[in-house]
């Protein structure tokens, strides 16, 4: 199946969005 | 945003009146991009932690310790930082840690992490990556090349592995570098 792979730049965006 | 894995968060307190596993205490589990940041942003970072003192985030379902079932034939990466990088690059380092977890940075062989540990020691602090089958030489040496790339270790740098079964036993022999 599929993996969900997230990137540490959407990580740390996600970090700083409101 | 969904997790591929549940995570749980584990803290261990060393208090020599207790029995080691009476010391390890499970904070909390999650399984979203949103509650990891909750939960990184409500707690200490580890550099303020004393002495004695491990966080562990692993693979719900598994419990840091090498007696696991799914860790007792595993190993860990070990980075083991000298005294004066507590200030400099701990934090750092165990999120950059915390990131390829929670992001599964290391694609197929992902499968293969059981959980990292960051151990704060007066003599010099440790960061692990655990995975679940040191014989599987592809993949603990995919995840060692990446997690080094991602921590931005320089390439003169060098990471061991180290099986538990032999860590168990005291010897420090290193089973693969990178």
């Amino acid at each position: 199946g599929t993996r969900i792979i997230y990137d540490r730049k959407f990580l740390m965006e996600c970090r700083n969005s409101p | 945003h969904s997790l591929e894995n549940r995570w749980a968060l584990w803290f261990f307190k060393n208090d020599s009146s207790q029995a080691w596993q009476d010391n390890l205490h499970l904070i909390i589990k999650f399984d979203t991009v949103e509650d990891f940041w909750a939960v990184y942003g409500h707690i200490q970072l580890a550099s303020k932690l004393s002495s004695g003192c491990d966080y562990a985030l692993f693979k719900d379902g598994i419990r840091p310790m090498w007696e696991d079932s799914r860790n007792k034939r595993g190993g860990r990466w070990l980075v083991s930082l000298a005294k004066h990088q507590r200030h400099s690059k701990l934090d750092r380092l165990w999120l950059e840690t915390l990131l390829c977890l929670i992001g599964e940075s290391f694609e197929e062989h992902s499968q293969e992490v059981c959980g990292a540990v960051v151990n704060i020691r007066t003599k010099g602090d440790k960061i692990s990556v655990w995975t679940r089958e040191a014989e599987n030489q592809a993949s603990v040496l995919h995840i060692g090349h990446v997690y080094k790339q991602h921590l931005g270790l320089s390439t003169k740098a060098i990471i061991g592995y180290q099986a538990h079964a032999d860590t168990a036993t005291k010897s420090t022999r290193n089973k693969f570098v990178v």
